[in-house]
């Protein structure tokens, strides 16, 4: 018999509540929602086949079409780009940029990656000092300039420098910014002419709710987003937010970032989110 | 006043001079709507929908107002008690304790409501309590220093409970004490029992949860384990100059049933507000 509109309203309703506790954003829930939709009305289905079920698996396909986006594997990105490769991160204020970048940097170097660090954050209080430590730690190099310097002068002497010594990997730190904030993320635009990234990580936080979406949107017309990182999943968050910033970037979520040391961070796999979700 | 998109909404109603409720079961859809893209908690909107669908359909209309304003206002007065009355501090000797999760803006909105008390003539103070975030002690200390106020931390020491201890005891002379700790959520429960320790030490008067606005579906949880750990007496909602809605931070003050006192609407230490509820949900519902 075929699947009519009606029969599909309770299971929809029910999954897409599931989709907004899960914090993925009102929209991208609706839009999923609305292509399965799609897919099963009219669609046959078996006697006692039961409709709950058809739905769920039709939803984790459509999840799991929103996260496969352009599979990047960060891993062999790094592996063949030719050294040094640069990366920038982005994203709004308290995301966990500048950790997420120290996590980065151990798991190159366990890698047998040389890394450097670029302190592009010449803004915030406390900032130089901060990547400073984790610089020492690390036990790579970090380029710096006085605070109040300009980021892209940073960021470009620190690829510079990768290039004279040979060294594979520069990530480079960003100032938080409020994208709101027309200066700010002109300053980003900036970066984006004057370095020549390999890769623009956009970092935020899977505590964040439906101004991921917004979020996302502005930073990738500032600076076009490659791949993302959701940091403080541990926070007992679902991990919804990941399907927000896929679905409006079109780009893949790189690593979760799953604690605040070095070692808490992840590949990301989209079966890990669908079981979150689903089960 | 309502934000523009429901009041479109809301236009559904406009003609009709009485409720009935078929327009009524899509007007109270869009609100729903509109309070989930805010963030406000999903359970918190069923209860809430149930609510103004009941009200709308029970209560008489008064003779001047017609159904739109009616639901308006429902859904006006609905959300105003959730957020209750915005709290208010006193301007007495007293310690604050600024709690949190990670990267909510603790630290700068510690300096933040230490130039709140300096305005209003008091001496305050602020002690470094965490002790984890590499770089926790410059940052706090750079900032305090920027505008002339009092600051205590030992950069060696890793017993954030030992520093605050010290703190109390050094700036006796001081009317409000403010401490500034690590972030924290409620599973890492090794964190949470060192804030309940620091809060003892303190003794603490005011404590004060720092929520980001922009917090999703776990603000109503993590705002629990936090009042169940050291009993909060408010809120103070940042990084309101961006686009977030808000509606985690109302869900949060719901579930506790505190209130806001302060809002951060920037990075600079002037960007403070004391919270204002009707702008709140406005914003809340544009
Ligand atoms: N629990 C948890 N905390 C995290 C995670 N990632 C970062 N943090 C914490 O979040 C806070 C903010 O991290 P930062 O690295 O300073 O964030 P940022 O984006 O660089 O901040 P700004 O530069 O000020 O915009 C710190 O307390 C980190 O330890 C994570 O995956 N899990
Ligand atoms: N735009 C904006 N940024 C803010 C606001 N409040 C804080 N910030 C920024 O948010 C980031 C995090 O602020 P912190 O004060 O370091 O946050 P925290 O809660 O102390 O972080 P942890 O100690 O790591 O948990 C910094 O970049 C701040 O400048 C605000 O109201 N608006
Ligand atoms: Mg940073
Ligand atoms: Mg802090």
């Amino acid at each position: 018999r075929e699947i009519k509109d009606k029969d599909l309203e309770e299971s929809l309703w029910d999954l897409e509540i599931a989709l907004l506790e899960s914090d993925v954003a009102v929209s991208v829930s609706e839009e999923i929602i609305e292509n399965v939709k799609k897919e099963l009305v009219g669609t046959k289905r078996k006697w006692r086949q039961d409709i709950g079920a058809l739905v769920e698996q039709a939803l984790r396909n459509g999840i799991l079409q929103v996260l496969d986006v352009n599979g990047l594997d960060f891993d062999e990105i790094i592996k063949n780009t030719p050294k040094p490769i640069t990366i920038v991160f982005t994203g709004i204020n308290g995301t966990g940029k500048t950790t997420t970048i120290a996590k980065v940097a151990y798991r190159l170097k366990n890698q047998g990656y040389s890394v450097v660090l670029a302190a592009g954050d010449t803004y915030r209080a406390g900032a130089l000092e901060q990547i400073e430590r984790h610089a020492e730690r690390l036990g790579v190099k970090l380029v710096k300039h006085q605070q109040g310097a300009d980021p892209a002068a940073v960021i470009y002497d620190a690829v510079q420098y990768a290039r004279a010594k040979h060294k594979d990997v520069v990530l480079a730190d960003t100032a938080g910014r409020i994208h709101t904030n027309v200066n700010l993320m002109n300053q980003l635009k900036k970066i984006e002419r004057v370095i020549d990234a390999d890769l623009v990580v956009f970092v935020d936080e899977a505590l964040a709710g439906n101004d991921a979406v917004e979020r996302a949107l502005q930073f990738n017309t500032a600076m076009a987003i490659d791949g993302s990182i959701l940091t403080k999943v541990d926070a007992d968050s679902k991990g919804g937010t990941a399907i927000s910033i896929a679905h409006t970037t079109s780009k893949p979520i790189l690593f979760l970032g799953i604690g605040q040391n070095y070692e808490d961070i992840v590949k990301f796999d989209p079966q890990w989110l669908l079981t979150r979700l689903f089960d | 006043n309502l934000g523009s998109s429901l009041r479109d909404t809301l236009k559904k109603l406009a003609r009709a001079n009485r409720i009935d409720e078929k327009t009524l079961n899509e007007v109270v859809k869009d609100i729903q709507r509109a309070l989930l893209s805010a963030d406000v908690n999903v359970a918190l909107v069923q209860q809430l929908s149930k609510r103004i669908k009941e009200r709308a359909l029970k209560e008489e209309l008064s003779g001047k107002l017609n159904p739109r304003q009616h639901v308006i206002n429902i859904v006006y007065q609905e959300l105003v008690a959730l957020l209750g009355e915005p709290i208010t501090v006193p301007l007495t000797r007293h310690t604050v304790i600024l709690v949190g999760l990670q990267g909510s803006g603790k630290t700068t909105t510690t300096v933040k409501l230490a130039r709140f008390f300096q305005k209003k003539g008091l001496k305050a103070a602020v002690i470094c309590a965490d002790t984890f975030r590499p770089g926790a002690y410059d940052q706090l200390s750079q900032l305090c220093e920027r505008i002339d106020v009092a600051f205590y931390g030992e950069s060696e020491n890793t017993n954030a409970v030992e520093i605050t201890a010290h703190g109390i005891a050094e700036l006796k002379r001081h009317d409000v004490i403010l401490v500034d700790t690590a972030g924290r959520h409620a599973l890492e429960s090794d964190l949470v029992l060192e804030m309940k320790a620091i809060n003892d030490i303190a003794n603490a008067d005011q404590r004060f949860l720092v929520l980001d606005s922009g917090i999703g579906q776990q603000a109503s949880e993590q705002a629990r384990a936090f009042n169940a750990a050291i009993g909060l007496t408010g809120v103070i909602v940042t990084k309101l100059d961006g686009t977030a809605k808000g509606g985690g931070a109302l869900s949060a003050v719901a579930e506790v049933g505190t209130g806001i006192a302060f809002i951060g609407t920037g990075e600079t230490i002037d960007d403070f507000e004391k919270f204002e509820p009707d702008r709140f949900i406005s914003r809340l519902l544009g």
